[in-house]
């Protein structure tokens, strides 16, 4: 911190967080900006405001796998609108329990020095 | 092995394709494979078609009653390569365009453009990965995809992902160099193509840090050969 005369007003600066609203401000804008980027419209505004919902939620899962993932960026996608659930329903489709067959061919061993 | 290698560089993969609202990832991940290996094989660089497996690929897993290859319900790629071995192959993406829904099988035999001679399971040693995919193509491989809902770009390297696979992707290269800011060094990663369109993630690639089986990445690694086989 610098030392401030005392004819000079210091300049104050807000350090607490934001508030709820402001807070609320901000999904709506990312979520009208994510509606326009990815072309997404809702058949009612109860499910309008169901995916927003889902969204704020997202929104948060993000931040989470931004604090565990720092090497990469993790925010917005296609995605945002859906749950979890959704999501692995939708969009992921490798059967788990399946398993390799016993008697699937082993690739060789390969040479991997210079 | 090279320090970097990508074989979109070599022509070998064709442009990213949407698998849409459907749980057809471990076919896209196949046909990736196969386009590559067919690559290697003759030269020519040909889309194949997804949708013939999501409708007549229905192979299973005899150790397991009940799993099966099901279309927009999920499926295994070495079931998808046991299905073109036993088939006879699969024809071009324009022949047998991808619809994204199940549907009847229209298979035309006539139509076979690429045929698999061989597939194999790889070890989960990333040297040997590596070493594949340097001689034998592109490769199919599954991940945990749960960071990949929220993927923009860069080098995906969690701290903690879970190992249980639920996601059919391509590996198409690797690179030795991706800057980790938070660990200051450089991070070696894989390049994987996805099947969610180019507006998801890095033009449709993800990158994923190499070196400890991030989310799973190197349990399930399978590489095809092709055979070649005209389509007059």
């Amino acid at each position: 911190s610098a030392a401030v005369p005392n004819d000079v007003d210091p300049l104050i600066q807000q350090v607490v967080s934001e508030s709820d609203d402001d807070q609320l401000l901000h999904a709506e804008r990312h979520f009208s900006s994510f509606k326009a980027t990815f072309g997404k419209t809702y058949a009612t505004q109860e499910e309008h405001d169901y995916r927003f919902g889902v969204f704020k939620a997202n929104l948060r899962r993000a931040k989470r796998h931004q604090a565990l993932d720092p090497t990469a960026v993790h925010g917005v996608t296609k995605f945002s609108d859906l749950t979890p659930k959704e999501f692995r329903r939708n969009f992921l489709g490798l059967k788990r329990r399946l398993r390799l067959p016993a008697d699937a061919n082993k690739a060789p061993i390969l040479p991997t020095g210079d | 092995l090279p320090a970097d290698f990508d074989w979109r560089d070599k022509g070998a993969v064709t442009p990213v394709k949407d698998q849409g609202s459907c749980g057809s990832c471990w076919a896209f991940s196949a046909t990736g494979a196969l386009e590559g290996a067919h690559y290697l094989e003759t030269g020519e660089l040909v889309s194949l078609s997804e949708q013939q497996l999501v409708d007549c690929d229905h192979e299973c897993d005899p150790e397991e009653y009940g799993s099966c290859d099901s279309g927009c319900s999920g499926g295994l790629m070495n079931n998808a390569f046991e299905y073109a071995l036993k088939a006879g192959g699969l024809e071009r993406e324009e022949d047998y365009p991808y619809t994204g829904t199940d549907d009847t099988c229209k298979f035309d035999k006539s139509k076979i453009v690429s045929s698999v001679s061989n597939f194999s399971v790889i070890s989960t040693d990333e040297d040997q990965i590596a070493a594949n995919l340097v001689n034998h193509g592109p490769l199919a491989v599954g991940i945990n995809a749960v960071f990949m809902q929220t993927y923009v770009g860069g080098v995906s390297c969690p701290y903690i992902c879970g190992k249980r696979i639920d996601h059919g992707v391509l590996l198409v290269g690797y690179g030795s160099s991706g800057f980790a800011p938070i660990r200051l060094k450089e991070k070696p990663y894989w390049i994987l193509k996805n099947s969610w369109g180019q507006s998801w993630g890095e033009q449709g690639y993800y990158k994923i840090c190499r070196g400890y089986n991030s989310c799973g990445v190197d349990s399930l690694v399978s590489t095809v050969a092709a055979l070649h086989t005209s389509n007059k």
